[in-house]
């Protein structure tokens, strides 16, 4: 190879030069001409400014995803199937290794990665049977000791801080500059999750109801099974939220601009230690009650104390050899999670830098609650390695799956169908899980889920 | 993996004129304990 490299001439030809320049002239030239259509909403689908949307026979055209704007590098990972490798890489890494092939093969993703085996709860590395399983490892007790201030915003997981400040305008800068708004990143205000009102209802599960039936007096209400299938693929039983713990009913799901609004996802509860929830609710119900202002549930929703309060924010990357589950930073109260179902692309720094609004683009799992200095969301982001997002108090969440984003799609046509917007997300609210605090308790350093490889 | 966190938190108040202008420190408000790059374990404090 030494002797080919040292002594063979090179002899440039021209046609495959000027074909080359040519190539690389007409990819920038698509690529400038298409840039001006992309949006802030750059995760949905392309709207009417394609011309009429419908054809010539009525019918509605297929919409387009548009191709976010960025370097060749970004133009040529858009044109891959990235949810569809996430998938396969998933299912290759939930591949059993041979038994001696496992310390091995751990310790060099170790080595390569920087993985500390002295904190891995499992001492024998020939209990994990495959890399996802090792990928999702346990820690030692103890640690990862939280900080004792208890006025302190935690580290949800071990990661690099990539950017963090404060909010102006509605914006988040991202890296070298590049803003998105909070609106892309965790959807547009729903009235549904607005506080109900100034004090926390000793029987929130009535304010619902009420809330509830307003809603089916003047909304468009599509009564059962069906339409919410098309989110989720799982109806939901409305918990004892009605009359009593035995109270079985299905709840009418309404449709509100093509958003399918999902009800109290109340398995959750049957699924959780009865005990450590109670001790949840018990420690954030003290912690929430030293200030009113945790009652309000929505960044925009006023600011009547007398407090002066301002939006920050914080984003924390984990690399491929960090502990891959996450925490809650502080003690709250989460209301609900909004799906997104986007792409997975990478998240790597190079990526964030190039990639406008990348955190808008891709599948993520919003989870919006307040704490005791107001509102508070919690917002994990899946990549094309890591999509499966799980939250271990919402059993019904299913991320990069195909019959998820099927019944997305499907979703979107049937909102443009109607002539509503879709506002691109599948909703739950988590009033039911608890009856004191109208959400979800968690603790601050309590385990919240984790990512997982595929 | 990356995970996004928007918060409510403390803006602090304007500075009285016995304060003065510059002592931060009595006025409250929400102040960070990181640095952009920099490596965070669990349970490590971000901000207060």
């Amino acid at each position: 190879l030494r002797t080919a490299l040292g002594q063979t001439r090179t002899v440039w030809r021209p046609i495959p030069v000027v074909a080359g320049i040519a190539f690389l002239g007409a990819f920038q030239l698509y690529h400038t001409q298409t840039r001006g259509k992309a949006t802030d909403d750059e995760w949905t689908y392309r709207d009417s400014e394609d011309g009429p949307s419908e054809d010539e026979l009525g019918r509605p055209k297929k919409r387009k995803r548009i191709r976010p704007s960025g370097p060749w590098t970004v133009q040529i990972m858009s044109t891959l199937p990235l949810k569809a490798l996430s998938r396969i890489w998933g299912k290759f890494n939930s591949i059993d290794l041979p038994y001696y092939m496992r310390v091995p093969g751990f310790k060099l993703y170790g080595w390569v990665f920087g993985v500390n085996f002295n904190e891995i709860e499992e001492p024998d590395l020939h209990n994990f049977r495959n890399l996802a399983e090792f990928f999702y490892r346990t820690l030692k007790p103890g640690v990862r000791p939280l900080d004792p201030n208890p006025n302190a915003l935690l580290s949800p997981a071990d990661g690099k801080v990539v950017q963090f400040g404060v909010i102006e305008g509605g914006d988040i800068e991202q890296v070298k500059g590049v803003t998105y708004s909070v609106d892309a990143l965790l959807g547009e205000k729903h009235v549904d999750t607005a506080a109900p009102s100034s004090n926390i209802p000793s029987n929130p599960g009535s304010a619902q109801i009420s809330k509830s039936r307003r809603r089916e007096g003047d909304q468009e209400i599509i009564s059962a099974e069906e339409e919410f299938a098309q989110v989720n693929g799982i109806s939901y039983d409305l918990p004892s939220l009605f009359s009593g713990a035995s109270a079985k009913k299905r709840k009418p799901r309404s449709r509100e601009g093509g958003k399918l609004a999902v009800e109290d996802v109340n398995e959750l509860a049957e699924d959780q230690s009865t005990q450590s929830r109670a001790t949840s609710e018990a420690e954030v119900t003290a912690d929430l009650a030293r200030s009113p202002r945790a009652q309000k549930s929505w960044w925009s929703s006023g600011n009547e104390s007398e407090e002066p309060t301002a939006l920050y924010y914080c984003v924390v990357y984990l690399a491929p050899g960090d502990y891959h589950r996450f925490h809650s930073p502080v003690s709250w109260v989460v209301e609900s999670r909004r799906h997104f179902a986007g792409e997975l692309y990478s998240v790597s720094p190079y990526l964030q830098r190039t990639l406008p609004g990348l955190f808008t683009l891709n599948e993520r799992v919003v989870l919006l609650g307040r704490w005791k200095y107001g509102f508070f969301s919690y917002t994990p982001v899946g990549a094309t390695n890591v999509g499966s997002i799980v939250v271990n108090f919402d059993r019904e969440l299913r991320t990069n799956s195909l019959l998820t984003d099927t019944r997305a799609d499907r979703a979107a046509e049937n909102a443009a169908e109607s002539g509503e917007p879709y506002s691109g997300y599948a909703e739950a609210t988590y009033t039911a899980a608890s009856r004191v605090l109208g959400g979800h308790p968690l603790q601050r350093g309590e385990e919240m889920g984790g990512f997982q490889l595929g | 993996s990356t995970i996004v966190m928007v918060f409510e938190g403390p803006k602090g108040r304007r500075p009285t004129f016995d304060e003065g202008f510059m002592d931060q420190g009595r006025r409250g408000g929400w102040k960070w304990c990181i640095e952009k790059g920099m490596q965070v374990k669990v349970g490590e404090k971000l901000g207060y």
